[in-house]
């Protein structure tokens, strides 16, 4: 039996409009730690590692570890169907092969189930090291989102230096070059508008950019971004849920042969 | 030219 009830469902419906189109099938695994995703897109290219804890649900039951395979576009055009400010609870049976979406109003005047068929997904889990990065960025996540769609208007990969003076993203393409250069800011109103560069080393990698596009559908997550690269490693980029857990994007570099 | 990497050369089967 699982049954997981979720006050802010917006935040389910957010992670789903995230993920739906960089993974097409994907498993969804409940233990007594949370609710989490581990899936790649098709090219392998790509990994999607999200952790929603238990802590964070209203009502968290989840009597044995289940893994279920969910259709994420099916999933989305469920979950669309609940109001932002609905609670979404999520109900399955031991050995059933379908899943149910509980959308309560705030006010409970109206309460709608959708049940979804589950599937069968082939799916390998990688083991993600513990790892030192060389640079971490912190960046609002609107202006890492702004930075991505201006730079694949120009080019289709994009160079990421981090240095003293702060972190550049660069790219070339048919008409032209761009650089945008964004150095550490910490004098700012609000710390969710600060841009922070801890660099324990300079490092430099190139990564496809539609890639980064379709990752900054995670920017209504979070205010901010975090940007954590190694030389000998994908970057990962990662946005927080608040009080829950986070949504991370592995990328995996290309590399000069 | 450059060459695009897959997430499995650096992350391993579990």
């Amino acid at each position: 039996m699982l049954e997981l009830r979720l006050v802010q469902g917006s935040l389910l419906k957010k992670v789903l409009e995230a993920i739906k189109d960089l993974v097409t099938d994907a498993n969804f695994d409940c233990s007594a730690t949370g609710f989490s995703l581990q899936a790649m897109d098709s090219s392998h290219v790509a990994l999607v590692s999200l952790l929603l804890r238990s802590e964070g649900f209203e009502h968290y039951r989840c009597d044995r570890n289940i893994s279920m395979g969910m259709n994420l576009n099916n999933m989305a055009k469920m979950l669309k169907c609940a109001g932002n400010d609905d609670i979404i609870t999520l109900k399955a049976d031991d050995g059933s092969d379908t899943v149910t979406f509980m959308f309560e109003s705030p006010t409970q005047d109206k309460i709608s189930d959708f049940e979804m068929k589950l599937m069968d997904v082939d799916s390998e889990h990688l083991g993600i090291p513990e790892a030192e990065y060389h640079a971490i960025v912190r960046m609002p996540s609107t202006e890492f989102a702004r930075i991505c769609k201006d730079l694949s208007s120009i080019g289709d990969t994009v160079v990421i230096s981090v240095t003293k003076e702060g972190v550049k993203f660069s790219t070339s393409g048919d008409i032209g070059t761009a650089n945008v250069v964004c150095r550490q800011n910490t004098t700012v109103d609000k710390p969710e508008d600060a841009t922070i560069v801890e660099m324990n080393e300079p490092v430099s990698l190139t990564f496809a950019l539609r890639y980064f596009n379709s990752f900054t559908k995670g920017t209504p997550l979070s205010n901010t971004v975090t940007i954590s690269l190694s030389s000998e490693l994908p970057v990962v980029v990662e946005y927080k849920i608040a009080e829950m857990g986070h949504l991370r994007f592995y990328l995996a570099p290309k590399i000069e042969e | 030219g450059s060459k695009q990497y897959t997430i499995t050369r650096f992350f391993g089967k579990q």
